[in-house]
């Protein structure tokens, strides 16, 4: 039968199977993992979240999520990947160890799941939710640009056509709106993490302006030494800094309303490569792409741990 | 379903604002329907884009009227479309 140890981690699935992991991971180890249902989709498929705890009430929380732009698939990826890796060190990891002996872990792997059949059926291009609001005459709104931070402003369009279409208002997306309720009924996430592809960055906030944010210093740091631990295991360069500074202005972007929410540790990272795959990255990239994404997250982590806040 | 065939992805390195200006101009052109995989960001920074087929010649001429200099990221975005596809399908059966 079928286990999360038979899974192939070096190829990318539909989202039949990305939901089939996540059964399995959760009945291999019910007194680490729980799948909870944050919400629906545009067109009504369960938002998942895996739950890592060691137990207690409302503990301090890291958020992951991937796929939330449709056609990133290596983050998908990554996401199960990365799932199954905290089930194989929750012991043998001193660090992982400490981390959940006092903090939840949330991972959201398939982020927009329309957009994510919609890749796998319809058009492997697809970026956006597959929403359709009545003033539009194309579907889909880019996700990373419906939050309510800067919502509007330039660095998202308000083109229904573009991929950059922020929505007629913010978290007008329930892809959107189920984090957003989450992330506030939940109240005690501390790190907030993000994950794109591509282009090799790790990202901080802001996007929507030029105003560096109070804690830049020490996002500054951390990223830094993020970066630092994620190179050092196959050599992968990544570039890092605020958003805006770093790559271009994005209004609307997930990571400036988290940290406004209060979550310090808002980052944004965007995975393999530089561009000779771009979103087309082979399989065989998947899992090195992973592995050395995980050491830049455990950085976060670990920082997390030693700066409650 | 969609297909990609003869799509290939450009890359463009502006290397002054005159060229920036001009490959920020290009997301307008909603005829050509271009795909930005990497949008413009500043000078030195790739600019990677998908171009359907049919747009293909039409940009090129443009940019090379203008001088700006392109490579090519991706020959046929269909060829890797399809390996992709066969991976996942020889994964499935040998699941």
């Amino acid at each position: 039968p079928l286990s999360t140890d038979t899974f192939n981690y070096a190829t990318y699935h539909n989202l039949d199977e990305i939901y089939t992991f996540m059964d399995l991971l959760v009945a291999e180890n019910p007194n680490l993992v729980s799948k909870l249902e944050i919400g629906r989709s545009t067109e009504n498929r369960p938002l998942y979240v895996l739950k890592f705890s060691k137990g207690g009430t409302n503990r301090p929380a890291i958020w992951i999520d991937t796929g939330i732009h449709s056609r990133e698939w290596v983050t998908q990826a990554s996401g199960v990947w990365f799932a199954k890796k905290i089930i194989q060190d929750q012991e043998n990891d001193e660090g992982l160890a400490s981390i959940l002996d006092k903090m939840d872990i949330f991972l959201e792997i398939v982020t927009n799941p329309d957009g994510f059949v919609f890749t796998q059926t319809q058009n492997r291009m697809w970026r956006k939710t597959r929403s359709k609001h009545s003033n539009s005459a194309c579907i889909g709104v880019d996700p990373n640009r419906n939050w309510d931070a800067g919502f509007g402003g330039s660095g998202a369009s308000g083109n229904p056509c573009s991929e950059t279409y922020h929505g007629p208002y913010p978290n007008s997306e329930p892809e959107v709106k189920s984090i957003v309720d989450f992330v506030k009924s939940h109240g005690n996430i501390k790190a907030f993490i993000s994950i794109h592809s591509y282009s090799q960055l790790l990202l901080y906030p802001y996007g929507y302006t030029s105003t560096p944010v109070p804690d830049q210093k020490e996002l500054h740091e951390i990223s830094e030494k993020a970066v630092a631990a994620l190179s050092s295991l196959y050599g992968t360069k990544y570039e890092y800094g605020s958003i805006i500074t770093t790559i271009y202005k994005a209004s609307g972007a997930t990571v400036d309303w988290t940290y406004n929410q209060g979550i310090k540790y808002s980052f944004t990272f965007e995975l393999r490569d530089t561009g000779f795959y771009g979103f087309l990255l082979p399989a065989k990239q998947i899992i090195p792409t992973a592995e050395e994404t995980w050491l830049a997250l455990k950085v976060i982590m670990q920082h997390m741990l030693d700066h409650p806040y | 379903t969609e297909t990609f065939i003869g799509h290939q992805v450009l890359r463009i390195v502006p290397t002054n604002d005159e060229e920036l200006q001009k490959v920020k101009e290009l997301q307008d052109l909603e005829e050509l329907q271009l795909d930005f995989w990497l949008a413009p960001r500043g000078l030195g920074h790739p600019v990677d884009i998908r171009v359907p087929f049919p747009s293909l010649q039409p940009l090129k001429a443009h940019l090379e009227s203008n001088g700006i200099s392109y490579s090519i990221m991706i020959e046929d975005v269909q060829t890797l479309v399809d390996h992709e596809k066969m991976e996942m399908l020889r994964s499935r059966r040998g699941l």
